[in-house]
């Protein structure tokens, strides 16, 4: 979802 | 994950190895600033919160382990290891920057995502982590001799950032409803910092003399 879609991210 | 994004992160991990290798090795943080490398370790405490609640990927938590491993024990090394810290230049790295905290952490609260801790710690990092180089950038201006590895760490770090930029434009086209402004803006404001700094470091490399920014 997009909460992880941002959050994968260093 | 694409290729620009990979490229950013392995950037970014050169920039800190390249830090880590002159600091370990050499015993020397000449022409480092303290004060920048204490912003980054709050950047990454603020920021990799979710590191034990949240599993993305084994990459994602052992990157997100490496920079905060990284950046507290760097800051460790100048303030408390006997040789390291006699190479601090105290006297130069004059920026103040617990004025920094302040102001984006109040930004984070009013312009942010959702109003939560997490989310609102996670932008305060973003804002942080744009203005965390000036302290840096200052020194390098009072920095008579440059040296290499200096210089690579700080053309690492904003060629970090400017690659992160290009995985944003290659995100929104091919994902879709990815559109995030508060990293894409920081992230901006970031990269724009280093533009001058680009400029001497190719201007130096291409004419193959020393490194030097003008005051």
């Amino acid at each position: 979802d997009e909460a992880v879609e941002k959050h994968d991210e260093l | 994950m694409n290729i620009f994004r990979l490229a950013g992160d392995m950037t970014h991990l050169a920039s800190v190895l390249v830090l880590l290798l002159k600091i370990h090795t050499i015993k020397s943080c000449a022409g480092i600033s303290l004060k920048t490398q204490e912003l980054f370790a709050i950047v990454f405490a603020s920021r990799y919160l979710d590191i034990f609640t949240d599993f993305i990927s084994l990459y994602n938590t052992l990157m997100k382990l490496i920079f905060l491993g990284s950046s507290f024990s760097i800051v460790w090394y100048i303030r408390r290891h006997k040789l390291v810290r006699r190479s601090y230049d105290k006297d130069q790295d004059t920026f103040r920057h617990y004025f920094l905290l302040l102001p984006c952490f109040i930004l984070a609260l009013l312009i942010n995502e959702k109003f939560t801790f997490k989310e609102v710690m996670w932008t305060f990092s973003l804002y942080l982590e744009a203005v965390a180089i000036l302290p840096q950038l200052v020194l390098l201006q009072r920095t008579k001799n440059i040296d290499n590895l200096t210089g690579q760490y700080v053309f690492l770090l904003g060629a970090y950032r400017g690659l992160y930029i290009l995985n944003w434009i290659y995100r929104y086209f091919t994902e879709p409803h990815y559109v995030h402004w508060i990293p894409w803006i920081s992230g901006l404001v970031q990269t724009l910092l280093y533009a001058d700094f680009f400029y001497y470091y190719f201007e130096s490399w291409k004419n193959n003399k020393k490194l030097q920014l003008p005051a």
